[in-house]
């Protein structure tokens, strides 16, 4: 494993826990999007499928069945937990996200590496994540709060694209064998929107005012 | 043959 795909997991792997400590901690989940949320827990749950079906390394195993429980104890703690779900904007997190999966269904059906349901399900989650991001976009553009989206949890999804893009184009040159276009494609789509995203928050953070997406 | 590439990312 090189060092760009191991920062990239590790940065992966800390925006999750950086979130679910924060709202552990301080009891409230004020400008986070549940539907974005909800969609990450969708995307490791359908791209994880193969936790039962292949073994790569217990690296990735347990890698796995972290991602799992963090994204789907941060939708619990979101929907359930009695404090935590009154800091909910849940009136301005409007964004119709199942309008979202089905599209991403429909593209995983027609595009996959092979028409099967583990990999009809694996092109799936890749689609969906490139797009799961929206919902937080919309609700930041909507409230127009940075505070609560904290810069370390911003820094460190942008980190995470920006190091899996640099261990693709590693792997590319130095192993054989090694294409993986969905991957790249749909990865590339999620890096543009979230560098969007990321070029917002710089400017507004720069100015030293609340954040302006456009309209 | 095409030969299949693991998906060992996450």
């Amino acid at each position: 494993m090189n060092m760009f795909r191991f920062l990239g997991d590790m940065t992966h792997l800390f925006s999750v826990l950086v979130l679910l400590l924060k709202i552990h901690t301080i009891k409230s989940c004020a400008g986070i999007s549940l539907k974005t949320q909800e969609l990450y827990a969708i995307v490791f749950a359908t791209r994880y499928l193969d936790l039962f079906t292949d073994y790569i390394s217990l690296y990735n195993t347990v890698m796995k069945l972290v991602y799992l429980g963090s994204s789907l104890s941060i939708v619990w703690y979101m929907r359930r937990h009695k404090l935590v779900r009154r800091s909910y904007d849940k009136d301005q997190d409007t964004f119709r996200h199942h309008f979202l999966i089905l599209p991403c269904l429909i593209l995983a059906l027609l595009i996959n590496e092979k028409f099967t349901f583990m990999e009809v399900m694996w092109a799936f989650s890749l689609y969906l994540e490139a797009v799961a991001i929206l919902p937080q976009l919309v609700l930041l553009q909507r409230t127009r709060n940075i505070d609560n989206l904290t810069g370390q949890y911003v820094f460190l999804l942008g980190a995470y694209r920006s190091f899996y893009i640099l261990n693709w184009i590693y792997r590319y040159f130095t192993e054989v064998h090694y294409v993986h276009w969905i991957t790249w494609i749909s990865g590339l789509v999620q890096t543009l929107l979230y560098g969007d995203f990321f070029y917002y928050y710089f400017h507004s953070w720069k100015n030293n005012e609340k954040l302006q997406l456009p309209a | 043959k095409e030969q299949k590439h693991p998906k060992d990312e996450l």
